[in-house]
């Protein structure tokens, strides 16, 4: 409920034309992979934190808050089949109507299925919080 | 191991009016 924090590399973000699908958010973290490599910056390390509430986002070196993405805004996340320490979510942008996916690298296959699974005990939660306010 | 976690978020787009 107080939220789970863990320290992932900002992969980057990409356009998607759905909130939610394997074979988008695959498409899409394959374009975000392949873009990274190919600008070959040292990536941004983050801290991510999630709780029913959403997910927070800050910058590691800095502690400057990078996003606070509400968890009514949040359709989707995966832990990536082919880049499978890749973490991904799929949100909707706070100005305008479009849809992003954004993607994480993890140092462990392990952690990005924690941090999947762990954006999914938020989705349920906050579920049934919204069903308990009902 | 094929197999992709993935979810679906239930209150997407649920509105936070009490």
């Amino acid at each position: 409920l107080e939220g789970m924090t863990f320290q992932l590399k900002y992969l980057g973000v990409t356009m998607v034309e759905q909130p939610k699908g394997e074979e988008l958010s695959a498409a899409a973290v394959k374009r975000i992979v392949a873009t990274a490599k190919a600008s070959g910056k040292k990536l941004q390390k983050v801290s991510l934190t999630v709780s029913p509430r959403g997910i927070i986002l800050y910058d590691s070196a800095s502690n400057q808050l990078i996003e606070n993405i509400s968890i009514y805004r949040i359709s989707y996340c995966t832990a990536d089949k082919m880049h499978d320490k890749v973490f991904a979510y799929i949100v909707q942008s706070q100005h305008n109507e479009t849809l992003e996916c954004h993607a994480f690298l993890c140092s462990k296959r392990k952690m990005a299925q924690a941090v999947t699974l762990t954006v999914a005990q938020a989705f349920k939660v906050a579920f049934e919080f919204w069903q308990a306010a009902k | 191991n094929t197999n992709t976690i993935h979810f679906d978020n239930p209150v997407y787009q649920k509105t936070t009016e009490d």
